[in-house]
């Protein structure tokens, strides 16, 4: 049974059998998704397995990756602009060789929207880590700006295209050195509101969450017969 | 020559059989989020010459059941499914990433001899 049970897993791309610490929450894209399939699967309506309706995209593997990274804390004072720094890290290495990446979409849940009603507004940046972290830098030296924008109300989840960075670091892991993101305060020129100001960032601070959502297809799985027709 | 018809009874032919895969059973639903098991069948049955065309067969299982009549040395047509569906997993791997893949050719919806 060991012999045959490893050879499963290995065909559900698993390298032993997994003993999780804790059931994750189950996100509801995923959820969505499932419930779909199965739904269809009772109904016996015929469907494309490796076309995500609900994303728009081909694939057959739909993986959220949990952010591995950790906050940033500066041993010199804050700049008084900056809310919060952190390091963002997935782990690419489940993808095997064999499948194509067709989506990655950061996910960045700033908190519920009352947080911030009558807060100050926010400003995001992301960039990608250039060198690798060392021991007495205060933080990662940044690469690539990939987006800088406004975070307007009501926030809640914001979503990021990071495919071609996804891409680049499954076919060279060394490259990948994380994301740093950084969110800004924007007009903190207003010293009266700053214990407001505390206030937001320490609330965001506890309810940031990132996961990265990354659809792969495995092309032996997924039959050219089996494409949508255009 | 006419070959003989062995002695069949309609119960013991080749048809797809209820098969519950529950993951509990073999351990998985440690990881297994959803489902908890899914309805997998399995096909068993006999392919006697006899029966092979009207038992959802290939040609080439009329023809291997047809030479083991000449020749009982060659094996007999097997019952193997001929419809297969998918099913879709959502499970946690070992870095506790939650994932959702469809697999192929996880239910056997009919069975043939082939």
């Amino acid at each position: 049974f060991q012999f045959q049970e490893h050879v499963f897993l290995q065909f559900l791309g698993l390298d032993k059998v997994p003993s999780p610490q804790k059931f994750q929450p189950v996100p509801s894209v995923l959820k969505k998704i499932f419930r779909d399939q199965e739904a269809a699967a009772t109904s016996g309506d015929s469907q494309d397995l490796c076309y995500i309706k609900d994303l728009g995209t081909r694939g057959n593997i739909l993986r959220l990756l949990l952010d591995q990274g950790l906050f940033l804390y500066s041993e010199k004072l804050p700049q008084a602009s900056s809310c919060l720094q952190k390091q963002l890290y997935f782990n690419l290495s489940a993808i095997q060789d064999k499948e194509q990446l067709t989506m990655a979409q950061l996910g960045l849940d700033l908190g519920p929207n009352t947080y911030y009603k009558q807060g100050p507004e926010l400003e995001l940046a992301l960039s990608l880590v250039q060198e690798p972290h060392v021991w007495g830098q205060s933080i990662p030296k940044p690469g690539k700006m990939l987006v800088l924008q406004s975070v307007p109300w009501p926030q809640g989840v914001v979503h990021f295209n990071l495919l071609d960075v996804a891409k680049d670091w499954n076919s060279n892991p060394q490259k990948n050195l994380g994301l740093l993101l950084e969110i800004l305060v924007k007009g903190t020129r207003d010293w009266g509101v700053n214990f407001q100001l505390q206030d937001t960032c320490a609330r965001l601070r506890q309810s940031l969450h990132a996961s990265l959502l990354v659809v792969s297809l495995n092309p032996e799985q997924c039959h050219p017969s089996s494409r949508r027709r255009r | 020559e006419a070959v003989l018809a062995p002695k069949t009874s309609c119960g013991s032919l080749c048809h797809h059989h209820q098969l519950f895969i529950n993951f509990q059973d073999l351990g998985w639903h440690k990881w297994i989020i959803a489902p908890k098991g899914f309805m997998a069948n399995y096909c068993h049955g006999d392919c006697p010459f006899s029966m092979t065309t009207s038992l959802n067969s290939s040609n080439y299982a009329f023809m291997q059941a047809l030479m083991h009549a000449v020749d009982p040395e060659i094996p007999q047509a097997v019952c193997i499914p001929t419809k297969l569906s998918p099913i879709s997993m959502l499970y946690q791997d070992n870095d506790d990433n939650v994932i959702l893949r469809h697999y192929e050719d996880m239910v056997v919806d009919e069975c043939g001899c082939g």
